[in-house]
């Protein structure tokens, strides 16, 4: 399969993440012409996952942000589905 | 502190919880010492209490396991998500899993420490969800506190007593 560059990979993980606890839409079955991987995260999700942590919040992935959400965590949404 | 949409709660006071199977991380008196603490944190505070039972279906069952485990949350291996619980209801309802592909302790910062995830997601089996205040118990991202210095913070007493009430001792 293709290799990632890291930039995509830490977009997938955000994707995954804001999937998983904030309540994100999966893609399938909407219309993106590139990987999954390339498309940024939404601003309003990634606004909400930040606001909730406390952390600056910017609607981009930043360092912080990732660090965050690489942190061992439970698995319960973080927002009610 | 935040509940679950519908604020969902046990309609009784005397809750029953069994352990279904044990990680090999920690021996099993370990396992059940962690376990029956977790549940203590929650009943110091209200008027809950926890029979632990053997046989049959508990309101809490308590398990171990890995990746896909029958319940459309698969786990994802070592990090990441540690465990997970089901808010208040007959059924899964209540239940709590562990992902047993992380390295469960007793006290270490080694791996996380069970007493810790569990009085946690037991927080979720009666009706918490999670808490934005950093230092609460109900706050989703584990960080390794001392066991023998845990204390619940004002936020999660105040949560769970949004819904059970004050303890009657």
């Amino acid at each position: 399969g293709p290799i990632l560059k890291p930039a995509d990979k830490n977009k997938a993980i955000a994707r995954d993440y804001l999937r998983k606890f904030y309540n994100l839409e999966n893609l399938m079955g909407t219309t993106h012409f590139r990987p999954e991987e390339e498309i940024d995260p939404p601003s309003d999700k990634l606004k909400e996952m930040q606001k909730f942590f406390g952390l600056k919040v910017t609607g981009t992935l930043n360092k912080e942000t990732l660090e965050v959400m690489k942190k061992p965590r439970c698995g319960v949404p973080d927002v009610a589905a | 502190y935040s509940t679950f949409e519908g604020k969902p709660k046990w309609q009784k006071n005397k809750l029953t919880y069994r352990i279904v199977n044990y990680t090999p991380d920690m021996s099993i008196p370990e396992v059940d010492e962690s376990i029956k603490k977790a549940l203590q944190v929650w009943a110091n505070v209200t008027p809950l209490r926890f029979t632990r039972i053997n046989k049959g279906t508990a309101d809490i069952m308590i398990s171990f396991a890995t990746r896909d485990h029958g319940d459309a949350q698969p786990f994802d291996g070592p990090q990441g998500t540690l465990a997970h619980a089901f808010a208040p209801s007959t059924g899964i309802g209540g239940d709590a899993h562990f992902d047993d592909d992380e390295l469960f302790t007793l006290g270490s910062s080694k791996g996380p420490v069970l007493f810790l995830v569990a009085a946690h997601e037991f927080g979720h089996s009666l009706g918490l969800s999670h808490s934005d205040v950093h230092g609460a118990l109900m706050f989703p991202t584990y960080s390794f506190t001392d066991p023998d210095r845990f204390s619940l913070s004002s936020d999660d007493i105040r949560g769970i007593q949004s819904i059970y009430g004050l303890t009657d001792s």
